[in-house]
């Protein structure tokens, strides 16, 4: 069995790889190896097995202050129970949805889902403005208000098919259809070898993969 | 493409944020 370890330390939100597994692209010893990501991951400030905003940050930027709408908006997703931290389980079925395996359909629902940022199931002109403005910011690109309106406002018009003012699930389907490219940050080509890049966890599993 | 030739999700869909590569980054 190659069991090195009797015991797996259960920390707080740590769920069965085997559950993870049977409901994400996953496979156990994937799982495995994430937990390995995980656990340095929410150890990185505090060390209690749960990722932190600052935490999340620090690892997308090497810097815990840095304010990103964005990566705010991901954290928010990531975090289901909405309780400020994202626990092992969560993690994983976040992830899952990010697997090249995974169904284009739920990619397209995420995106929407992270860019819909009022959470009022339609992606307002506004709010695709405001992102906009955070894109600017964040990249130092300097574009005229002018120029920011018309591409707004090009774009807004060409999603909002139905012309009601904002563009809903269905429209954005269509739209990410025709721009392939808008979703391709919802594919991590790394998860396909996640074993390869924690293999000292895999030497210690415990459950065998069924597959 | 330049910045004014893209859709504004296309701009957006290049925020450092939503590049979820950098957390597998040892």
């Amino acid at each position: 069995m190659g069991c090195y370890h009797s015991k797996k330390p259960k920390t707080q939100g740590y769920e069965d790889p085997t559950v993870l597994a049977a409901e994400t692209p996953f496979t156990v010893s994937e799982v495995e190896a994430l937990y390995e990501l995980f656990k340095k991951l929410s150890s990185s400030i505090i060390n209690d097995g749960l990722i932190h905003r600052e935490e999340f940050q620090l690892a997308l930027f090497r810097n815990r202050n840095m304010k990103n709408l964005f990566a705010d908006r991901i954290f928010d997703l990531f975090d289901v129970k909405r309780n400020g931290v994202i626990e092992f389980g969560e993690f994983v079925r976040s992830l899952g949805i990010f697997h090249p395996n995974a169904s284009i359909k739920d990619k397209i629902t995420f995106a929407f889902r992270l860019y819909d940022l009022r959470q009022t199931g339609f992606i307002e002109q506004e709010e695709l403005k405001e992102m906009v403005l955070a894109l600017l910011h964040e990249s130092e690109l300097t574009l005229s208000d002018d120029v920011i309106e018309t591409i707004v406002e090009k774009t807004f018009n060409e999603a909002d098919t139905n012309g009601d003012g904002k563009i809903d699930q269905e429209e954005w389907r269509e739209f990410v259809m025709k721009y392939p490219s808008l979703i391709k940050n919802m594919t991590l080509p790394y998860l396909k070898d996640i074993t390869m890049a924690f293999p000292s966890f895999v030497a210690s599993t415990e459950v065998e993969d069924s597959d | 493409a330049s910045p004014v030739t893209m859709n504004a999700f296309e701009l957006i869909s290049k925020s450092r944020g939503l590049d979820l590569a950098t957390l597998f980054e040892k």
